[in-house]
């Protein structure tokens, strides 16, 4: 099954 | 500082939105207008909210200034309101807000010490863009829920669909066989996103009936960006991170 991210990783990392 | 609406319907949506992510809202309020910026407990979604003054039918602010409320007590006070019915929102020097509702409910409510951070959000490019009116796409998240709590988006040249697969079974809707209701695609990239309907559903629901139309920006496995066009908003933005095969 597909696992949640976070935005901090895509935004902010 | 004192703003107030012409109706009630905007506030309602908005407050709405802000309430399916934070239980605490921090408002920023400036000579330009109220702004509202914030991210549910797990980061996952982030709201953010730019209501410029001239949407207002009265708008004064004469130094910038935060303030926090609790989203619920606050709703509730709202929705007190009719469609029509006006409110105002000042703030007394005994750190209360002040809303009066139509023309002669005055609430008072505590507001609460702000914890708002100001990070600004980088600007990032989509590959990928769908514009849709907010019913159909509101329609298209309940026809993906009856078998899945995932929304798949995909985009290739300047088609696209919306899928969801499940332990049940899966569905794919074509956005082709009725391009009536779908504004615009484009894409630069081809692209493929997943998105969790608990986080979609009750954004779309709130702001939906307010929203005329939506546009949907995406790239492959990079977070969902949604503007909802709400007539007397200057924007509504709503981010969302995706979910990726582990």
């Amino acid at each position: 099954k597909p696992k949640q991210t976070g935005l901090d990783e895509f935004f902010w990392n | 500082f004192e703003a107030k609406t012409s109706g009630s319907d905007d506030l309602k949506a908005i407050i709405s939105a802000i309430s399916t992510l934070v239980e605490e809202a921090t408002f920023v309020a400036t000579a330009e207008g109220i702004t509202f910026r914030g991210m549910d407990p797990s980061h996952v979604a982030l709201i953010d909210i730019s209501w410029p003054n001239s949407a207002f039918e009265k708008y004064e602010c004469d130094s910038d200034i935060k303030f926090g409320v609790r989203i619920d007590e606050f709703s509730k006070l709202i929705k007190r309101a009719d469609k029509k019915d006006s409110i105002e929102i000042s703030i007394s020097e005994q750190n209360m807000l002040l809303v009066t509702v139509g023309k002669n409910k005055k609430y008072k409510m505590r507001l609460i010490e702000s914890s708002a951070t100001d990070t600004p959000l980088p600007k990032i490019p989509y590959d990928s863009k769908i514009t849709l009116s907010s019913s159909r796409f509101d329609k298209i998240l309940g026809d993906v829920q009856v078998v899945s709590d995932y929304l798949t988006i995909h985009t290739s040249d300047s088609k696209a669909d919306f899928s969801g697969k499940g332990d049940s079974g899966e569905v794919v809707i074509d956005l082709e066989k009725d391009i009536d209701e779908i504004g615009e695609i484009s894409s630069k990239e081809d692209s493929i996103g997943t998105y969790s309907l608990e986080y979609l559903n009750p954004v779309v629901k709130a702001v939906g009936t307010t929203a005329g139309q939506i546009t949907c920006e995406f790239s492959s496995a990079k977070p969902l960006r949604i503007e909802f066009k709400v007539a007397n908003i200057g924007r509504i933005h709503f981010y969302l991170a995706p979910r990726v095969e582990s």
